[in-house]
C-alpha cells in the first residue's frame, strides 16, 4: 500500500488529438471546470509530503474502487453484485467503507490538526490527543458515516504475549486545572502483537461537531495493558504524527446531499 | 424572406449546374450536408497540463468532449426541440426574424468521480455529474 500508482486512471485517451492550449484557452478550460467542480478558485494545498500520506492514499483506494465501477456502468459491462465489491481494496479500505462508498455523494478526509502526548502523572491518564477542522464542509452536505482511523504497529518485546484495552474518548468539556470531562465513544481489547489498521465509528461525534463547532474539541485515545497499567500511545504501537506517512492517523466522513430543505419564510 | 432564400439557392444553382443537374430533389433547410452538422467533438483535458496536477491526484485527465455544429429550423433528424419552441416558430411566420436559434448543446451527460485536495490539505472525493459531454443535439 505505500507506492503510489495513478496507472490507468485517465491517463491520453487513445485516438485523441492531443493539442497544446493557448494561453487564453487553458485560462477558459480551467474556469469552465473549476465552475463544474463547484471551486471558487483552484485550491493550494501545503503538499510536503502530502500526497503520500496515508489519508491521500485512502481515498486514492475509494477513488479506483469507484471509478472502475463508474466505468463498467458506463461500457455497460455485466453489473456485479453490489454486495461485492469490484475490485478486492487492499486492506485500506474494508467493505463497510466501501458499502459507504456506494451510498455517498462524496467522501472527505480530514487532516489531523494535533497531537498532544501527555507524560505519565499519578493524577493524569497518559493519553493522546487528535483534533480535526469540519468547518470547511459544503452547504447542503449531510455525514451518513465518519470514521477515525488509528494505525497500530506490532509492540515489542515488554509486552508481546499481554492484550491492550483501547479506549477513544470524545472531549466534552476542557478543564484548565483538571483531566477534561470525556464522553466515552469505544473501548476495545486488542492483542499486544496486532497490526493494521482500526478503525472507530465517531458518526455522531462528527455530526455534532459540524453542527455545533464550539464542541468540536476533539477526540483523546488511552491505552490500559491487562494489568490495568496505563501506558503510552507510542509503547502500545500506535502509530502519531512521528511515524511512517501511509500510517499517520486520519479521519474520513462521508456525505449525502441532505433532503432537508429548510422552506424560506414567506 | 424564405422567398428570397430560395432565390439566392436559384441563383446558387446556376452557378453550380452540374450539382443542380444531379436533381438535390428536396431542398434540406437544415443545410447540413455543406456545413458540418451539430455533433459531439472529441476534447480531452488534461489536469496535467492545466497545470493542475498539485491539487488533483486523481484522474490525470478525462476525455469531456464538447458539442459543436450547425441546427436551423426546421430541425432535421436531429429533431429534439420542444414542442414550445415549435410553437414559438409557427407563431413567427410572420416575422421569421424572430425565432428563437437553434443552439448545438449536450444532450446527454455523464458522471465522473474527482479525488482532490482542497485548501486545508483535506482530500475530497466527489462524483460530478456532468463532467463528461455523451451525445449532442439541436436545442
Amino acid at each position: 500500500g505505500s507506492h503510489y500508482s495513478l496507472e490507468g486512471i485517465g491517463e491520453g485517451q487513445p485516438g485523441f488529438v492531443h493539442r497544446r492550449l493557448r494561453t487564453h484557452e487553458k485560462r477558459e478550460m480551467q474556469k469552465e471546470i473549476l465552475s463544474v467542480l463547484g471551486l471558487p478558485h483552484r485550491p493550494r494545498p501545503h503538499l510536503s509530503h502530502g500526497k503520500y500520506n496515508s489519508a491521500p492514499l485512502f481515498m486514492l483506494d475509494l477513488y479506483k474502487t469507484l471509478s472502475s465501477e463508474e466505468k463498467s456502468q458506463v461500457e455497460g459491462a455485466l453489473e456485479r453484485p453490489q454486495s461485492v465489491p469490484a475490485t478486492r481494496s487492499p486492506p485500506l479500505a474494508t467493505y463497510q467503507e466501501t458499502a459507504f462508498l456506494n451510498d455517498a455523494d462524496m467522501v472527505m478526509s480530514f487532516v489531523n490538526l494535533v497531537e498532544y502526548d501527555r507524560e505519565l502523572s499519578p493524577q493524569r491518564r497518559h493519553h493522546k490527543e487528535f483534533k480535526f477542522n469540519l468547518s470547511q464542509i459544503p452547504e447542503g452536505e449531510a455525514i451518513t458515516a465518519a470514521e477515525f482511523r488509528l494505525y497500530k504497529e506490532c509492540v515489542s518485546q515488554a509486552f508481546r504475549n499481554d492484550t491492550f484495552m483501547l479506549k477513544v474518548y470524545q472531549v466534552v468539556k476542557e478543564q484548565p486545572d483538571r483531566e477534561a470531562d470525556l464522553f466515552l465513544l469505544e473501548s476495545r481489547r486488542l492483542w499486544a502483537s496486532e497490526e493494521g489498521w482500526l478503525e472507530f465509528d465517531i458518526t455522531a461525534t462528527s455530526n455534532l461537531w459540524v453542527m455545533s463547532p464550539v464542541h468540536n474539541l476533539g477526540l483523546q485515545v488511552s491505552v490500559e495493558t491487562s494489568s490495568g497499567q496505563t501506558i503510552s500511545c507510542k509503547d502500545a504501537g500506535l502509530v502519531g504524527r512521528d511515524g511512517a506517512l501511509e500510517k499517520q492517523p486520519f479521519m474520513v466522513a462521508f456525505f449525502k446531499v441532505s433532503e432537508v430543505h429548510i422552506r424560506s419564510v414567506r | 424572406s424564405a422567398g428570397g432564400k430560395r432565390r439566392h439557392q436559384n441563383r446558387n444553382r446556376s452557378t453550380q449546374p452540374q450539382e443542380a443537374s444531379r436533381g438535390s430533389g428536396q431542398t434540406d433547410y437544415n443545410s447540413s450536408n455543406q456545413k458540418t452538422a451539430c455533433k459531439r467533438h472529441e476534447l480531452y483535458v488534461s489536469f496535467r497540463e492545466l497545470g493542475w496536477q498539485d491539487w488533483i491526484i486523481a484522474p490525470e485527465g478525462y476525455a469531456a468532449n464538447y458539442c459543436d455544429g450547425e441546427c436551423s429550423f426546421p430541425l432535421n433528424g436531429h429533431m429534439n426541440a420542444t414542442n414550445h419552441a415549435i410553437v414559438q416558430t409557427l407563431v413567427h411566420l410572420m416575422n421569421p426574424e424572430n425565432v428563437p436559434k437553434p443552439c448545438c448543446a449536450p444532450t446527454k451527460l455523464h458522471a465522473i468521480s474527482v479525488l482532490f485536495f482542497d485548501d486545508n490539505s483535506n482530500v475530497i472525493l466527489k462524483k460530478y455529474k456532468n463532467m463528461v459531454v455523451r451525445a449532442c443535439g439541436c436545442h
